[in-house]
């Protein structure tokens, strides 16, 4: 129903205006309805970075953009927390600062949602509950195992920084 | 309610039954390239009813199988869905603690699909996820590579998304 | 001519059976042409990976796809080495074990190609000739800088393993 | 022969003038994200003779002008691509062990085009490349999120890649 989509935007976007300045500081974004009716209309995304004028989505950097996603996410989670989240390398193309960011916004959803990642980064591996492996020792067959955190670091020369 | 466990055999790269726990927290899948990390979210989305192939990056349905090579013939893909259901979230099932979900796909192309060890239609697993919101392309369940997939698409598409949430 | 295409062809492969098993030990990789005429012909890919049935190219993983575009490309190098190679993140899917084989990979062809290479791994990073540092330290505005291994590793606390 | 620098003037998010230092061997480009590190990709696709502006990520080619909030008003775009020559590549140009390109762009859309200093057209860069099997869309350069892209394009479409390299 109209008032239902209207209500739910605004929830959106209030909390998109608080979250959106951790990612880009100074920053704001809005979600916004191409036409007054809102069964019809679409759903755009405007942005406002310090220093930069997004004319288009499509100027942003990849990494950029993938940060503008995760926002979205978290603020549509934060409105309503559905029961699980599941993201498949979302951290790929993003700096380290920015995924230490990721993963604590994150932890500000997981209360009331269970969230399952997979990753390559180990920024992110060193802040979750539960570390799973999935080998393929035999070829072509997979394994799992679970992990804890000082086993993966041995095997690994990148995650010595892990050990807190 | 959260995923308690997953339970997979046949499907893809899983010839052998495996059972994958996960924490009502912050799981992370970790592992080499091509190990099986994400056949694991296409399992997942496949029991929540995922039809595509495409989709789940095959040519055929029938590529679900496992088809590598081992003495064992497998003859048909079974993911298990384990729920947690305490406290209750559905009415009808109020009554258990844990919710098993499971899907199966034969060789010949039938599929065979389960609610607490009953067998059910697709739609009823469809239907059950749908209360709660969450589908196959939810846009809590995010694909690799497909990270800047909502703000590529128009923004008709875009609003689904909303509409999901209200 | 058809003649010119056939031999480029044969070089590549005699290349590509030598790259593509460091990558995936015990795996083969061959480029077909589609049809008989050369001039007509495209251009496919098989692959052969120990323990996996391989049926069509989509039935890759995302690092899967990417390292084998890289043995293609340094088949091509091998081949024919072009002036210069730039690529843009494209280690970003890799696990650690193979991006630190794709910078060995890069090595091979660096004797007689420039390689330019924008990337976050610090696996990667410290395996390079010059490392160039791009801010925006003014909002909006590039700056560039060049900067020493050692610099690196005190502002990145992922970076700590880099020290050789 | 190679890259010895690149000069970036008022192109994307470099306002004022920058030299960009390259190794013969290898160098990496680093930096937070937003930073201006795939600009300075397309700089140097753009000046090999880029045309399209779905490829340099721009609705128009008058967005590749610096957009952002400074004083100085910046009227165009210019990139230099300054290349060692010694040992020759190119007869035309064996008495010059160094070679500059320049390409420049206007608000009123307008292009100019130089080697060495000298007028050209676009079309005289685009050759002087073509000999070297080096182009915009080469097999040897691969943009941001693009490295499957040649798996997934049709076997026609691969096939350019082999020709180039014959
Ligand atoms: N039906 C099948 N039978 C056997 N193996 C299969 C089947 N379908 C897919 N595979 C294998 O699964 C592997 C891909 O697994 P997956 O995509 O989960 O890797 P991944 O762990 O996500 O890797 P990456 O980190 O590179 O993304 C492929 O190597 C493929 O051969
Ligand atoms: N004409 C322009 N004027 C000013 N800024 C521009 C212009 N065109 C693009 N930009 C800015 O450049 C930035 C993107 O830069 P770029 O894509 O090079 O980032 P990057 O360093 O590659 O980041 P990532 O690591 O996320 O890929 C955007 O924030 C965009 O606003
Ligand atoms: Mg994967
Ligand atoms: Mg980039």
């Amino acid at each position: 129903s109209k008032e239902k989509i209207l209500d739910t935007l605004e929830k959106v976007n209030t909390k998109l205006k608080e979250i959106f300045p951790t990612i880009f500081p100074g920053g704001e974004a809005k979600l916004i309805l191409t036409d007054n009716n809102p069964l019809v209309a679409g759903l755009d995304l405007n942005i406002k970075i310090p220093g930069k004028n997004i004319r288009h989505l499509n100027m942003l950097s990849g990494g950029e953009k993938a940060l503008c996603v995760i926002a979205i996410l978290i603020s549509f989670y934060l409105v309503k927390p559905g029961p699980f989240c599941i993201l498949d390398e979302v951290d790929a193309s993003l700096d380290e600062k920015n995924s230490i960011q990721f993963i604590k916004l994150l932890q500000l959803i997981k209360k009331n949602s269970q969230i399952i990642i997979i990753t390559h980064n180990p920024n992110i591996m060193k802040e979750v509950d539960t570390l799973l492996g999935v080998t393929m020792e035999e070829k072509g067959i997979s394994k799992i195992f679970t992990i804890k955190l000082d086993q993966l670091v041995k095997e690994h020369q990148s995650y010595q920084n892990l050990i807190k | 309610m959260f995923i308690k466990r997953l339970e997979i055999y046949g499907f893809k790269s899983f010839p052998y039954k495996v059972n994958i726990p996960f924490s009502p927290g912050i799981t992370a899948i970790v592992g080499p390239n091509g190990s099986g990390k994400s056949n694991i979210l296409d399992a997942i989305r496949w029991i929540l009813g995922e039809q595509s192939p495409k989709r789940l990056r095959v040519k055929e349905l029938s590529d679900l199988i496992f088809a590598g090579n081992i003495q064992k013939k497998i003859d048909f893909a079974e993911v298990k869905l384990i729920i947690n259901h305490d406290p209750p979230v559905w009415e009808k099932f109020k009554d258990f603690p844990e919710i098993i979900i499971t899907r199966r796909f034969y060789r010949n192309g039938e599929g065979e699909f389960f609610i607490n060890q009953k067998p059910c239609r697709l739609k009823d697993i469809q239907f059950l996820f749908l209360d709660l919101g969450v589908n196959p392309q939810s846009y809590g369940i995010i694909e690799q590579g497909e990270v800047s997939k909502f703000l590529e698409i128009s923004p008709k598409e875009r609003k689904i998304f909303l509409e999901d949430l209200a």
